[in-house]
């Protein structure tokens, strides 16, 4: 009931007394930073026309706005000289592991989604959301194969004007392994580990789509629904997010370039090797 | 070459926009999985080569030199006399790896692809107890076991003891070279012992799971 903390010299991460992300804390200044899961319900159509497409693989077509999983999230904490993690449980197939290492500047999440239920007959397709207080002005920005940089506008096209009939995914776009957003104070970016779909819907909000499990073929020819099992449950999806969260005018490095050192580490992962060592000793080995 | 064949072969075939974005129908999705897990699995040995290469350049790999491995078979052959397994744990995402839930003594060894030094927090997923992570220098490394989240421990396909990640921080990772580790379960004192003794008892909960684990 109370509110919990976490981090190391560089930065705090708070949760209230929900269990939600709440605060982040950097060189003594906090700023808004919330997280939580959201799902949107797919849309149901016959396909014959456009307006009656289904959401499914070839199609992200939800049926009105996001879905809350929970009011309250289950934590618990784990404390330690190298990490200090807190587990949340947001409901029996959504859990998360937010964890902050001694000497790191970025926050991790390792989502843990799945299997999704569909007893009420419904595809649900689930989003990883952040929120911060920044006036983004409606811009985001989303990397094109893990280099350039794109700037997006909500509701916007560069070159014709747009009348979006689908508010939601018309503005979502593809994200390899960044999606960032700033204004003159602030700058979050969110590195994925995985291509998904991701968006920021509204003015310093920054969303990533985790998994899907979707009932319907949307007719674009695969036939087929994008309802993947394992072991005749629904497919269980787990994956990480990084959070690099800064003041914008920070000093060298500037938030960008921590973030493309961090997508190195992160894209280009040390392969980690075992080996038995059966008998033998240290001194032997060494 | 052949084992590299394979990969290339499975990378050839996933050129097809059905395999980047999963438009594909489920039978063909787990076979391009199945294709991918064969191929990075028969690379798994020209890894091994070079990495005991690399360790021990006098290494000369023995057993059937040269001969063409079935790739398909890879798993089956008897790996030729190797210094060192190095071998994958293809499933730390779910804190399961057979070797480090079995043995008392392993190394960890990381390669590092960057062009730059580099540094890791080394999760290993263990059954339980105390654990000694040296570096090549003796150098003791200080580590911290974190309890494995329910949620994952709940998984219905997770097969494993594994109760807790062993985490210690892997530094000074040379550019485009390796470092290894030396872990060792340590048998603190007689208690501890006659607590090896006995199989694992799950720990009784002390007090609401919070406060266990703080």
């Amino acid at each position: 009931s109370e509110e919990v903390t976490i981090g190391n010299k560089y930065l705090n991460v708070s949760f209230d007394s929900n269990g939600f992300l709440s605060t982040i804390t950097i060189g003594g200044v906090t700023n808004r930073l919330r997280q939580t899961f959201v799902y949107y319900e797919g849309a149901l159509g016959n396909n014959e026309e456009m307006r009656n497409r289904s959401s499914g693989a070839y199609i992200f077509r939800p049926n009105g706005t996001e879905k809350t999983v929970t009011e309250t999230v289950q934590l618990r904490v784990v404390k330690g000289a190298t990490v200090q993690e807190v587990h949340q449980t947001f409901n029996e197939w959504i859990s998360q592991v937010v964890r902050v290492y001694a000497d790191e500047g970025h926050v991790e999440f390792e989502w843990l989604v799945g299997p999704i239920p569909v007893e009420d007959g419904i595809g649900k397709e689930v989003v990883s959301r952040f929120y911060t207080a920044a006036q983004s002005g409606g811009v985001f920005w989303t990397d094109a194969n893990g280099r350039e940089m794109i700037r997006r506008v909500r509701n916007h096209r560069d070159t014709w004007n747009i009348g979006l009939l689908e508010k939601i995914s018309g503005n979502y776009y593809p994200v390899t392994t960044k999606i960032a957003l700033e204004d003159e104070n602030l700058r979050v970016a969110v590195l994925n580990d995985r291509a998904q779909g991701g968006s920021s819907l509204q003015d310093g909000s920054l969303e990533l789509m985790v998994h899907r499990r979707l009932l319907h073929d949307d007719a674009f020819g695969v036939e087929e629904a994008l309802n993947e099992k394992a072991f005749g449950k629904g497919l269980v999806a787990r994956g990480k997010h990084w959070v690099v969260f800064g003041a914008k005018q920070s000093a060298s490095p500037t938030p960008e370039a921590r973030e493309r050192f961090l997508q190195n580490r992160m894209l280009l992962p040390n392969w980690l090797f075992f080996s038995d060592v059966g008998e033998s000793t240290y001194e032997e080995w060494q | 070459e052949p084992h590299l064949n394979v990969l290339r072969e499975a990378m050839g075939v996933m050129q097809h926009h059905d395999a980047i974005t999963g438009t594909e129908k489920q039978h063909v999705a787990n076979d391009y999985a199945r294709m991918l897990h064969r191929a990075v699995g028969a690379c798994g040995a020209n890894t091994k080569v070079v990495l005991n290469q690399i360790v021990d350049p006098k290494f000369k790999r023995s057993g059937r030199s040269g001969q063409p491995q079935d790739a398909g078979d890879y798993h089956a052959q008897p790996s030729p006399v190797y210094k060192f397994g190095f071998e994958t744990c293809h499933l730390l995402n779910v804190s399961q790896c057979e070797l480090t839930e079995s043995k008392d003594s392993f190394t960890v060894t990381l390669y590092n692809p960057l062009a730059h030094a580099g540094h890791e927090y080394v999760r290993v997923p263990v059954p339980g107890g105390r654990y000694i992570v040296q570096d090549y220098r003796n150098v003791e490394v200080s580590t911290q076991l974190v309890p494995i989240p329910e949620s994952v421990l709940n998984l219905n396909y997770r097969f494993s003891n594994a109760t807790a990640e062993l985490v210690f921080l892997a530094n000074e990772l040379p550019p485009l070279g390796f470092k290894s580790y030396f872990v060792t379960r340590a048998v603190d004192s007689l208690d501890d012992f006659i607590h090896e003794a006995k199989p694992l008892q799950p720990e009784s909960p002390v007090g609401n799971d919070s406060t266990r684990w703080h």
